[in-house]
């Protein structure tokens, strides 16, 4: 019973009754500096406050291996909400086997699609995703029952019709009480010396030392007594699981964890039982995916990430984008709930770097490079309406090879004649399901984007927008401005290049007014955003539009340009009564 | 290339899970056509 390396080695002495009142026993301080160590910033157990209703079961899913359909050394990652894992490598082989295991929290409105992904693996450069797949635990919950999934096929990231292996996965989601019962046993197992699934006495007090809870010498005793119920002088596992659920009602016996030494009681039962469920696995060795990563494609990053670990790992928080912290965009999928990471070329991070987030960059763009911008935005825009730019689309749809689905553009790719046709493509009907389509008092996401929103000008200056000239007014320009909209919230949608790049009305109405603003084209990337020098959305060139609604008022609509998708076409005009869902415009390449 | 909504005081009640990750400076990925939030000026009526 137990767990085998949790035990002390065979040479330790064994506690006795004598030594009940003493310290916390060495081997737990070993096991909290081990994950300590381990553990970065990013590396924190997943806890929150969970409502006991919220929780639906922790789920274990096993790795178990692949079958690819050439020979490299493999590896594979799960990524589930906010966090990532990985498999070691595998062999130098076309059927990898990893064996691997990890538990996670499944939450009742949590992310509930957990993703595979198979790299294989390069000495020196970066790891290269070859297939992915996706399982939905409350389908595996619901069913109720083991679930071996042999053979699951891998997609291509650049094509969801195109198999490129297939994998063997093991998921099970235990259900809370089940997970009660093994949180009972497991912890007995900590102190059970002899290991004959009960606790002395002496056991028992150091168990309850090890979580930290200082009672006198009687008042365990007490305890001890108590959860004995019938008085063969030990407690076994039910008589402890009794304890626990009883104990820890009335008043908190377990203080800290015994693996990590993290505080307990802070929330409640449920939560330190599940905080101890993942500690303990993480502690024991069971489960052998490392963590510790917030998206695959960082999971999967060579021998060069780990010798600047503690440098990546502090550029990956979540947060403003300034100094190092601008080399990685992170953004959070809705439909997945996990974290994705942008790809953007490492030396545009730099330029845009130097640029926007220095004065002198900044004083740079005020003496003429606002023109160059412009320029090079309408050079661009020529070249992208050339014929010639048409052979630029196969590469462009390599580069963004997980994030440009073909299958649900309208047309082939031999239909484009130039690369901004392709850019503003277009897409199959029912391609973008338009939410409560014939409720009219909820508004729709404008476009394919990066989201933020901000129920306040505050809020958005306090999380997002650095620049120090930004207000409603000098967005919306004298045209369109008035009192109503300065308290009012603000909805971001960023468009990135490999975006579908038509954006639609996110509200009926009728259109009011077309306003034109001159200006830069300065990048809208968050790294522009998130600097305090500058004024992105003040400054860049923009066409307000102003939407007259009955559920709403009056919605601004602001379609703002940047560097090389500069020109701003609109497909309505002023008077037109549109349906939210409705196709407004486009932005494309040009100045 | 960005497009920016503006919407007046109280006119509209959006979507939880999306003010919670631009709270945390989280971007969110979205697609044309996901709910965005809700009108008050309905449910307040409602409520009336």
């Amino acid at each position: 019973m137990g767990h085998g390396s949790s035990r002390p080695d065979s040479g330790e002495p064994s506690p006795d009754a004598d030594t009940a009142e003493a310290p916390v026993p060495s081997r737990f301080a070993r096991f909290r500096r081990r994950l300590r160590f381990h553990r970065s910033g990013s590396d924190q157990l997943p806890f929150k406050n969970l409502a006991a209703e919220d929780f639906a079961g922790i789920a274990r899913i096993e790795i178990i291996g692949a079958e690819m359909k050439f020979k490299d050394r493999w590896l594979a990652c799960l990524s589930f909400g906010e966090r990532t894992y990985r498999t070691d490598k595998s062999d130098h082989t076309e059927k990898p086997v990893w064996r691997s295991e990890k538990k996670v929290i499944l939450e009742r409105n949590g992310p509930h699609i957990a993703r595979i992904s198979v790299f294989e693996t390069n000495r020196l450069s970066r790891n290269n995703l070859v297939g992915y797949c996706e399982i939905d635990l409350w389908k595996v919950l619901s069913e109720d029952s083991e679930d071996n999934l042999e053979g699951l096929s891998l997609l291509d990231p650049s094509s969801s019709n195109t198999i490129v292996g297939s994998i063997s996965i093991s998921c099970y989601v235990e259900d809370p009480i089940e997970t009660e019962k093994a949180f009972a046993r497991r912890v007995l197992a900590v102190v059970d010396y002899n290991e004959d699934g009960k606790l002395s006495y002496s056991e028992f007090t150091e168990l309850i030392s090890a979580f930290g809870n200082e009672v006198a010498a009687s008042k365990k005793e007490e305890l001890f007594k108590q959860a004995d119920k019938n008085g063969d002088g030990v407690v076994d596992m039910d008589e402890l699981a009794i304890l626990l659920s009883i104990q820890q009602e009335k008043e908190s016996l377990i203080s800290n964890c015994p693996v990590c030494g993290e505080n307990l009681g802070k929330y409640d039962k449920m939560n330190d039982m599940l905080h101890m469920t993942l500690c303990f696995d993480e502690g024991t060795g069971n489960q052998s995916m490392t963590g510790g990563f917030l998206t695959d494609k960082q999971a999967s990053y060579g021998w060069m990430f780990k010798l600047s670990e503690w440098a990546h790992f502090a550029s990956y928080g979540i947060g403003l984008k300034s100094g190092s912290s601008a080399s990685h965009i992170l953004v959070f999928d809705r439909r997945t709930k996990r974290l994705v990471e942008e790809t953007i070329d490492r030396r545009i991070i730099l330029s845009m770097r130097a640029i926007y987030q220095s004065k002198v960059g900044l004083t740079l763009i005020d003496k003429g490079t606002r023109d160059l911008l412009r320029s090079i935005s309408e050079k661009q825009g020529t070249w992208m309406n050339s014929p010639e730019s048409a052979k630029d689309i196969p590469k462009f749809i390599k580069s963004f090879e997980d994030q440009v689905n073909m299958d649900e553009v309208k047309h082939p790719i031999e239909y484009f004649k130039t690369f901004n046709e392709f850019f503003i493509r277009e897409l199959k009907p029912g391609a973008r399901p338009i939410a409560y389509v014939e409720r009219d008092d909820i508004a729709i996401c404008a476009a394919d984007s990066r989201l933020m929103a901000f129920t306040s000008v505050d809020d958005s200056l306090r999380f997002w927008i650095k620049g120090r000239k930004f207000s409603i007014q000098g967005l919306l320009g004298m045209g369109t401005y008035s009192n109503a909209f300065d308290k009012g919230c603000l909805v971001i949608f960023r468009l990135a290049p490999q975006d579908y790049h038509r954006f639609h009305v996110p509200v009926s109405g009728t259109i009011e007014s077309f306003v034109d603003i001159p200006g830069c084209l300065y990048t809208v990337n968050p790294i522009a955003i998130n600097s305090k020098y500058c004024n992105v959305f003040t400054e860049n060139k923009r066409v307000v539009s102003l939407i007259s609604t009955s559920e709403f008022g009056k919605v601004a609509f602001v379609a703002i340009g940047a560097t090389m998708v500069g020109s701003i076409t609109f497909l309505k005009k002023e008077g037109d009564y549109v349906h939210k869902g409705d196709e407004f415009g486009y932005f494309s390449f040009g100045g | 290339s960005t497009v920016i909504c503006v919407f007046e005081k109280d006119a509209i009640q959006i979507d939880e899970d999306l003010l919670a990750n631009s709270e945390r400076s989280l971007e969110t990925l979205v697609s044309v056509g996901m709910t965005l939030g809700v009108s008050r000026r309905k449910q307040a009526t409602e409520e009336m």
